[in-house]
């Protein structure tokens, strides 16, 4: 038991050790402790949970490590389509974006329709301009752009030609299971 | 998909979940992590969740609360309750994924039924602990 501490993931799932260079294994762990040192450090300052956990997750999602943010997969029409969202346990007000494209952190927009909204979910154009109105940093689409994930999309569409299929399902790349 | 859950000195409980979601993914799709109660969670009373995995399982069994769920009606530990919901509920309907957890007593959770995931965990003493594989 802990009167505070946080947990976090990078997402899960087809991870095997024969997958990853050792340099590569050091960089996801390396990141990995550095979101957790930064949530540690505003919560042992006495700072919110809500905090820790925006903060966290802006440190992964800046990271072209992993799927969120900088690093995002990429949907069908070769754009990255974000989705975020946050909720906090003592009031039970939540707040969520989906399908925005040029917020750089989507997880402080969840956070600003949770407390500067009405709403509880926001999509697409109408998400980014409500965030955009909030002060939230705007970037250009092609800031998340990767050419590993790029590589992998390209991949997807020569190995599907089923129409009806609309995701990318391959074992050995890890992109499928980050959903 | 990225997420965090804490718990703050004041014993609030938060989480919060992002992603980019499935490689190709058409029609405007969008998976478990902006849907409330399915990849993202918090309630004092209970604890708070993040999910990653196959979305539409997570949406269908309502991954999230339903751990604060079993926690709240059928008085489980958070150990058991991600247990329960991450491996047979989730992984009887074929979904597959995992979920890191923190409850209201500061217990730290990472339940996954995949070969591996990506997770770190920090306790008050500032130990941080970070795992990639199953073991």
């Amino acid at each position: 038991q802990n009167n505070f501490g946080l947990v976090i993931h990078g997402g899960a799932g087809t991870i095997l050790k024969k997958n990853l260079t050792p340099e590569l294994e050091a960089q996801y762990k390396e990141t990995l402790e550095k979101a957790a040192r930064k949530g540690y450090e505003i919560l042992q300052n006495g700072g919110t949970s809500l905090d820790a956990v925006e903060q966290t997750i802006h440190i992964l999602e800046n990271s072209p490590l992993f799927n969120a943010g900088k690093g995002a997969v990429f949907a069908n029409n070769e754009k990255n389509e974000l989705d975020a969202s946050i909720m906090e346990g003592k009031t039970l007000n939540a707040g969520a974006v989906a399908g925005v494209t040029n917020l750089k952190n989507p997880i402080s927009a969840a956070r600003k329709v949770m407390e500067n909204s009405a709403h509880v979910l926001l999509a697409r154009e109408g998400a980014e301009e409500f965030a955009a109105s909030q002060g939230l940093e705007v970037v250009n689409p092609d800031y998340f752009f990767t050419e590993k994930r790029y590589q992998s999309l390209l991949h997807a569409k020569q190995n599907l030609s089923d129409d009806s299929k609309s995701a990318y399902v391959d074992p050995y790349i890890n992109d499928y299971k980050f959903g | 998909t990225v997420g965090c859950v804490a718990l703050d000195k004041d014993g609030n409980l938060a989480a919060g979940t992002s992603t980019g979601g499935m490689t190709n993914k058409k029609w405007n799709r969008i998976g478990d992590s902006p849907i409330i109660g399915a990849g993202t969670y918090a309630n004092n009373k209970t604890c708070a969740v993040s999910g990653t995995g196959h979305g539409e399982y997570f949406i269908r069994a309502n991954v999230a609360y339903d751990i604060s769920a079993l926690m709240e009606y059928k008085n489980l530990s958070l150990q058991e309750a991600a247990k329960e919901v991450i491996q047979n509920k989730l992984k009887n309907m074929g979904g597959d994924g995992g979920i890191i957890a923190i409850d209201a007593k500061g217990n730290l959770v990472a339940e996954f039924n995949t070969a591996g995931m990506y997770r770190a965990t920090v306790d008050e003493n500032g130990t941080i602990t970070v795992g990639i594989y199953k073991e």
